[in-house]
Order: structure tokens, then C-alpha cells, then sequence
């Protein structure tokens, strides 16, 4: 229904416009519904006049997006770089968890594109939903998958997979020690 | 609602029987390339209900049954259950209320697929009832594959609109 | 002209056999021009008889990437995880290089889905085309945008790009043995 | 033909004149998240003649002049310059054979893009015939973008052929 749409959508984007901030460390971000583009005629007269098109039906309208890092002035999201395209969408991913958590989340090398700095702003974020569900009933469990160390070192749990049997894949118990010399914890499990 | 463990049989790489037992918090799945990490995760999308073969990334649904390797024949069947606890009031199994679930489905090699509740078959539906509401339903933003973390930037106005209504 | 694709594919296909065995340390690849599907006919009395349609011109064909990873058995490519297809898009780039080399060659965070051992395999190519180019007059320059550490630590030369005035590109001089504390150098060079 | 120097000006986030220097070998380019290292790769498929300017990650081709930041304002033109040598004959100007080759592409806010060779305005053409055969053409396989190594295995088996074609 339409008001609720109306209620989700401000709060998806209120929560954007606060989690892109402190994912990036300042900067803007923006969730705008899509406006038709202005009607331009030409009267009988020849003179060009522009109006409003009606504007467009929420529960129709497509979703806008804005993201400008602290001290840039990107024109449209495609020029962000792969990073910050990334960091965006989490912080998207993040608004719309925080507007209704769901029992459970699972992220698949997300963290991929991030620089070092970034991973450890991602985890923090992690952190922050895990440690502000506990005790309230919501969803607090993050199943991440991760190639990064950094990624790693801050997760509760770590299970490890691996093929002892090429093709056939069997589960691992990794302890936390072991991760300080990833390189070699990957290798371990490497057939 | 949490998850509290998952078992496979015979689903992808993952050909003997495998249990998975989680935590609160932030649990990693670390491991080399081509080990079965995603496996996991499709594992997880195929039980709760996914219906399309192209998103567990195969053509045909009997692609997720383990199909063979070096020292292996491939097998008849794949089989996932995914227990969770601390449901609230959402089921009643033969009458009593019970605060913890498994769910479980089953898929021969001729793509017939069943469902079961604590062991009892049932229909999708019934799987899609329980989830209804919690935000797992279409896993549009519960769960977030491998190399799709910026497909709500790149996809169009549009498409978009399903991580808010999924949220609404 | 046909007979210009045909060796090229010809040669494309051995380098790609080679280069996959190579970064697999094992498994078998192929690349197969696309066959059409037999076309089954059903006759006036009710047999069904399945004939070879005609072979496709070899200028129209699309072309079949085949990819089984040592001791495993995927029914098609897209079975494959995000590792091993990168794995094996680099194997089948590099046959075609080495058909054809280019002058350069730029690969933007290609390393990105590896894992560290794979890393190392990257590299031990990128290295051995390096090597095999050097005084024969191709190409031999490589530039490769990253950040992983192994990667940066088989550089010949390191650039830096940071912006210490946000929104503004500059260059600034790395030194290798600044890369062994490498989530140092990168956050060194976080404005 | 070796890549010798790269130099921008007004190119994305690259406002003041920045010059790369290339060496045989190995060349990593590393720094933290939106610092401008795929920028640099933009301005080199720029400079041999990029025509679309979706693929370089803009809405209209003016998108790679430096459109301003906080402490700055958006300049009003484009300017990359590729430094080529050991080009071998491809290259006669003015009557003498050179081995060395500048090529320079300029673009303006109101959209006019300008070629030149040695200083020396030209044609895409003449650009386009200085690259022929060697492979860089299209960069359909000299250059990979970010994100995109996978692309090749996820295209249909007909826009796979462009790889061979390109070496063909
Ligand atoms: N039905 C199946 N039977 C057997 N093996 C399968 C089946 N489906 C997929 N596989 C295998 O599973 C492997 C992929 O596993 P997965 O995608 O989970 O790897 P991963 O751990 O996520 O790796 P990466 O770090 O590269 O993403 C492939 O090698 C593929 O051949
Ligand atoms: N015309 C332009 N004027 C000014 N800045 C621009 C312009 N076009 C793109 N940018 C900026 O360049 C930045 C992206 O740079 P780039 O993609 O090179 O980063 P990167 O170093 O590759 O980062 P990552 O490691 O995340 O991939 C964006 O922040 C974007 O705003
Ligand atoms: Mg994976
Ligand atoms: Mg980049």
C-alpha cells in the first residue's frame, strides 16, 4: 500500500543519508524518487514553454540515488570508483536492514573491492548492527565470507572449507591464532 | 527468528553429510578458491524456497545434486535442512507450540523437489508463510551474493523499488 | 578472412590448454566453436530421426569455453566459483596475447577474487610473459592496478595515486620496502 | 612499440598536469579507494581513441573533463597525451622517419574532441592506423577494466569472438 511504501521509503532514507556518512567519514547521500522529466511544447505560436509533468505514482516510481564522498562533486554514481561503489551499496544494503532487520544476513566477499582502511570501516559497521540487535530480539547473526584478513580477525566465529578430496568439500576448524599468518591459514587449506 | 544450524547431503561440492552450527555475531567462511564457500550460501537460498536454477548459478535445478568428481560418481539426490530457533509464535505443529524448526528440502534427479517442516512434508507455501514478514523472504537484502554487491547501483530506477518494497 | 581465424583459433586454443594447465597446476580446458543443435524431425509415419544440422560457418560461430579444474567436474562454466573464473579468464586473455601479443597490456585489480596462493600464480605468469617478451621486440609492459601485497611485491616499479586535496589526483613515490607493511602504505597514502 | 609517458591535464580527477613515466616490466599502480588509480586506465583507452563514454564510466563524453570538488572549480577542457617508442616504420612525419610518437586527444565543454600526432593535428583515423595490428585496436584484450575480467566467460559465445577477431 501506498503509505506504507511512503513510511519505509523516509526511513530507508534517512538511515542512508546517516550510514554513508559514517562509512565514508563525512560526505552526501540521497535516495530520491524518480520525477518525470519536464514536458516541453511548443504553442501554436512557436514560443517554447516547459511544465511539471504530473509527477510520477510512488508505488510507480523508480529509486534515484546519491553519493558524493567527502570533498567531491561526482555528476552520476557510475563515475564513484569501485570502492566507494561498494561502500555505497552497503550502506544502502545497511539502511534498508536497519528499517526492518531481517533474522539473519549473509555477505559474500563483499569486502572484496575495499582497501584496507575500508575493511576495517566495514567491520566496525558489522559490529555496530551486531552489538545493537543484542538483546532486542533482532537479527544480529553475519555469516561473511572473506578472503581478507582484517575480515577475519574481527569475526566471532571462523569456519574453514576446504577439499582434502579434490572436488568434494568438507568444513574445518580454524582457530584464531592461525589467521595472524593468513597467507599461511589459506595455504593450510588449500588441497 | 535465528539460524541455528544447517546440514547438506549431496548438495554441490558438498557430497557427505556436512553440519554447520552458528553462532550469534559475525561468523567468516574462509578458504582457498573453489572450496565450496558459495556453495554454503546457495545452500542456504536453495531451502528457504529459491525457484531459479540461473541464481544457484546452473541451468537446470538437478545442477545443485553432486554430479561427480575425480574419485566420485555423482549422486542421486541433494538434500539441505536448515534448523532454526527462537521462532516466536509462527508454527504449530500438531497443535503444540514449538520454538524451534527444521526445514528441509529434498531433489532427485527428476527435479521433483520436496518440502518438509520438522520432518513432515509440506508445501512451499507453508516454508514461504514462515518467512513471511521477516525481511528473508525474496533474500533481496538479506542476502548478498558473490560480485552483487554493486548491483542495486548498477541496475535501473526500476528494479530498485524491490529492496524497499521487500523492507515495506 | 576464414583461413586467418581459423589458425588464430587454432593457436588461441593450444596457448589456452597450456596456460589453464599451468594455473591450475592441472585440470584440462578447451575452447570449441559452436556446434548447432542436431535438428530432430518427426517423418510422415511418426519416426523421430535426429540429423547433424549443418556445421556453422566458422565466421559466425559463437565460441564454447570448456574449464574443469584438477580432480573436478563442472557441467558448465557458470558452476565455477568467483576464483576460478577469474583464474581461468586470465588463462584464456593470456592465450590470446600470446598469439597476438599488444604492446601493453593493463589489467585493472584482477587479483581482486584470488586467494593468496592464486595470487602468487598470477604473478609467476605475469613474470614468465615478462621474461619470454624481454629482446624478442613485443610487448613486455604490464600495468597492473592492485591491492593485494604479493602483487605489488613482484612489481618492477610501484606508483602511487593519492589525494591529499580530496576530490584531486596526485602521484606520489612508493618504495618497495614500504610495501612490506603494506596496510601501512595504503593507509599512508589515505588522505 | 613500448608505452614511454603518460601525461594528463583536466582528465577526471587528474585537474593539475600530471605526468607518468612507464618502464619495462612489471608497473603496479596502488592507493586507497577512489584516489584516481582507474582514472588513469580511463585516460589511456581515452587517449587511443575511446569513443563510447559509457565505457568510460560517464553519461556524455564531457564527463571525463574534471567537473570540480570542494576546493576547486570544474575546468573547462581535457588534455591526455600518450608518449610511444620503439614504434618501428609505422610513422613518417614530415618526410622524416621518427621512432618516437606523441599522441594527444583534447576535449572542450561543448563537446569537440581534437586529435594530434607530434603536436600536429590529425584524424581518429590517423590514430586508429598508427595502432593497426598490433592488438591495442580495440583493447579488446590489452586493456581490462575493473570488475570486468569475468565478463569474457559471462558474455554469449558470439561476443566472445570479438577476443580472437581483435588478434586475427
Ligand atoms: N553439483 C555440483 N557437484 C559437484 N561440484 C560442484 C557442483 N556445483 C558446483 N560444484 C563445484 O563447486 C566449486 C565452486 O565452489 P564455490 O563457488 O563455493 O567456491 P568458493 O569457495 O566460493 O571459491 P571463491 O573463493 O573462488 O569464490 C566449483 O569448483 C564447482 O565445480
Ligand atoms: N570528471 C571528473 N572530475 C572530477 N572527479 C572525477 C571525474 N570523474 C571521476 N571522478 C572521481 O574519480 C574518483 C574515482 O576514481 P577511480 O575510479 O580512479 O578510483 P580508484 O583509485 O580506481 O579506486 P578503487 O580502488 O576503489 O577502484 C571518484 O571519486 C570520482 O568522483
Ligand atoms: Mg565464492
Ligand atoms: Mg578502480
Amino acid at each position: 500500500s501506498r503509505a506504507l511504501f511512503q513510511t519505509t521509503f523516509r526511513e530507508v532514507r534517512k538511515n542512508f543519508q546517516e550510514l554513508f556518512r559514517k562509512l565514508f567519514g563525512g560526505g552526501r547521500a540521497d535516495l530520491v524518487l524518480e520525477q518525470p522529466e519536464a514536458i516541453t511544447e511548443t504553442t501554436p505560436e512557436g514560443e517554447v514553454i516547459t511544465r511539471k509533468a504530473e509527477p510520477l505514482d510512488i508505488l510507480e516510481a523508480g529509486l534515484e540515488i546519491v553519493a558524493q564522498p567527502p570533498g567531491k562533486n561526482p555528476k552520476i554514481i557510475t563515475q564513484l570508483s569501485g570502492g566507494e561503489k561498494a561502500l555505497t551499496a552497503i550502506a544502502l544494503l545497511f539502511a534498508v536492514y536497519q528499517t526492518k532487520p531481517s533474522p539473519f544476513c549473509i555477505l559474500d566477499e563483499v569486502d572484496a573491492p575495499l582497501d584496507e582502511a575500508n575493511v576495517d570501516v566495514y567491520c566496525s559497521m558489522l559490529r555496530e548492527f551486531v552489538r545493537g540487535a543484542a538483546g532486542s530480539g533482532l537479527g544480529s547473526q553475519f555469516i561473511v565470507v572473506t578472503h581478507k584478513k582484517r575480515t577475519m580477525q574481527r569475526a566471532d566465529a571462523i569456519y574453514g572449507v576446504t577439499q582434502n578430496e579434490p572436488g568434494v568439500s568438507t568444513k574445518i576448524s580454524v582457530k584464531f591464532e592461525e589467521v595472524g599468518k593468513l597467507g599461511d591459514s589459506e595455504r593450510e587449506l588449500a588441497p | 527468528m535465528r539460524l541455528k544450524r544447517l546440514e547438506t547431503f549431496g548438495f554441490k561440492s558438498f557430497a557427505d553429510r556436512m553440519t554447520f552450527d552458528f553462532e550469534d555475531g559475525i561468523t567468516a567462511v574462509i578458504g582457498p578458491n573453489g572450496c565450496g564457500k558459495s556453495n554454503i550460501v546457495d545452500a542456504i537460498k536453495w531451502v528457504i524456497g529459491e525457484q531459479s536454477a540461473k541464481a544457484l548459478r546452473g541451468e537446470d535445478m538437478t545442477d545443485v545434486i553432486f554430479n561427480g568428481c575425480a574419485t566420485r560418481r555423482g549422486m542421486a539426490l541433494a538434500e539441505v535442512s536448515l534448523v532454526l530457533d527462537q521462532i516466536g509464535d509462527r508454527i504449530k505443529l500438531d497443535g503444540n507450540l514449538s520454538d524451534e524448526v527444521a526445514i528441509t528440502r529434498r531433489l532427485t534427479r527428476d527435479g521433483t523437489s520436496s518440502y518438509f517442516l520438522n520432518g513432515k512434508i509440506c508445501r512451499l507455501k507453508d516454508i514461504k508463510e514462515l518467512f513471511m514478514d521477516t525481511g528473508v523472504g525474496t533474500a533481496a537484502y538479506s542476502v548478498i551474493e558473490q560480485g552483487r554487491v554493486g548491483f542495486i547501483l548498477e541496475s535501473n530506477t526500476k528494479d530498485r523499488r524491490i529492496i524497499l518494497e521487500e523492507a515495506a
